[in-house]
């Protein structure tokens, strides 16, 4: 069973200003980010029932919480998946999904089984694919998405090459800046 | 060396060809042009001097001196353009890179800074800014909020309830910015939504900075009996976003309202291998 009790109690102990501006000491920094982990976990749980109720269809879900660092290792192994868009907003949005994927071509479906523009976009200076697609979600309410792999590699896999390459002799000897 | 821009229905931004960075921003859809360039710098921690012993540190915010130094004066950038986004990669040392981006439909012009790990290795500790200087001429006056609630008009060098010796010209003008920070010239107005509460300041008139990040090596001596010197994987680096918008002034409110609840309230993903079975609640 869920429960959201633990992380509401972390989140009033994460009040205090030394949990946002640096002010306390490392161990207690270190404690403060156990709590919220530890607080986070039930949440999951909690959050996985309310989707299974809501959609009818109980799954494993998966919470990608590295995805500002463009991991989630589901998303970037698995063929086909799921793509549940839960908007807390009062009104509807339309918000840009991204997703780190291996270098594939993904067809992704909406709600009601149309195909939706996407893009497979290779992140300069790494090897990371992202899946990109605009998704409609209704307020205070959730969208899913379909995502299946189709034959065939990424056409954008790629690297751009870099507009500006400087060497560090140019940086001493001038004070204009100009391309190399 | 062309100019780069990207652009979509309502926004342009074009980068200098050769510096790379920010360079003018544009709001297609009010007919509104602003010179403003964007560039990282960082301000040498003060470790004390004759008029005070005070070190910047977990508390204190006391740079050596005044003027920032530059992270780099130009970024070597890389240019993503598909139907679904465009985005300016732009690459300032070996710890500072941004990504500047626009969606299609989007009002406003993404910025998604990394910073880190700040190097310290010059014994010199840093405390990172994003500046955004423009030629607005906003009279000493910007505007931060409160909480993410009331708006607070702040002017430079100045409190509304006391007489003020200033003796900190850059410490002494910084503010707490919870989601956001403007200024504006009575026509036109530059905001900037942080993802989180920052230190901001506009240092001088059509200027903004928020600080992103810092590195210290010395405790102020103010209770925590340690330096701002974070040394485990997780807090080296840091990134964020900053959400910039251009608008005529009064309807500007309109525009940064609506973004910020979408920020504070924004979309959850989860994910699953899509094999479930029936659910009933039975």
């Amino acid at each position: 069973s869920g429960d959201s009790a633990p992380l509401n109690e972390a989140m009033a102990v994460l009040q205090h200003h030394d949990a946002v501006s640096g002010t306390s000491k490392q161990h207690v920094a270190n404690d403060y980010a156990r709590q919220l982990a530890a607080g986070w976990e039930p949440c999951e749980v909690l959050l996985s029932n309310a989707l299974a109720r809501l959609s009818g269809s109980k799954e494993e879900f998966t919470f990608c919480r590295n995805l500002n660092t463009s991991q989630c290792p589901l998303s970037q192994t698995s063929k086909s998946f799921q793509v549940t868009v839960y908007n807390p907003l009062g009104r509807k949005v339309n918000w840009m999904v991204r997703l780190p994927v291996s270098k594939h071509m993904f067809l992704v479906k909406d709600p009601s089984g149309a195909v939706v523009p996407s893009d497979v976009v290779t992140m300069p200076s790494s090897d990371i694919q992202e899946l990109l697609f605009s998704a409609s979600v209704p307020a205070l309410g959730f969208s899913i998405y379909s995502v299946t792999q189709v034959p065939g590699r990424s056409p954008r896999a790629d690297r751009p090459e870099p507009r500006f390459q400087k060497s560090l002799s140019w940086i001493k000897s001038s004070s204009r800046v100009r391309p190399s | 060396s062309r100019v780069l821009t990207i652009q979509n229905e309502y926004i342009s931004a074009s980068f200098d060809p050769d510096t790379g960075l920010l360079v003018e921003m544009k709001n297609l859809e009010q007919d509104l042009l602003l010179p403003v360039r964007q560039a990282f710098y960082w301000y040498n921690a003060s470790t004390g001097n004759t008029l005070s012993s005070q070190a910047s540190g977990a508390y204190i915010f006391r740079p050596s001196r005044q003027t920032p130094l530059f992270i780099s004066r130009w970024a070597q950038t890389r240019l993503v353009k598909t139907a679904l986004v465009q985005e300016v990669h732009q690459n300032f040392s070996a710890w500072c890179s941004q990504v500047v981006r626009l969606y299609p439909g989007q009002r406003h012009l993404e910025l998604e800074w990394t910073v880190g790990p700040i190097p310290v290795g010059d014994d010199w500790g840093k405390e990172v800014i994003s500046r955004f200087d423009t030629a607005l001429e906003t009279k000493g006056l910007f505007y931060t909020d409160s909480n993410g609630r009331e708006i607070l008009e702040r002017r430079r060098d100045y409190r509304p309830t006391w007489k003020l010796n200033q003796t900190e010209p850059v410490a002494g003008n910084y503010y707490p910015v919870n989601t956001r920070i403007y200024i504006t010239d009575g026509n036109m107005q530059l905001t900037v939504l942080t993802d989180r509460s920052q230190g901001g300041s506009s240092l001088s008139d059509g200027s903004i900075e928020l600080m992103v990040h810092r590195r210290l090596l010395r405790d102020d001596d103010r209770g925590v009996g340690e330096p701002l010197l974070e040394t485990s994987e997780s807090g080296l680096w840091v990134r964020g976003r900053h959400l910039v918008l251009l608008d005529k002034a009064r309807t500007a409110a309109v525009g940064h309202r609506l973004q910020a609840e979408k920020e504070l309230l924004a979309p959850q993903l989860v994910l699953a291998r899509g094999s479930g079975t029936p659910y009933h609640l039975e």
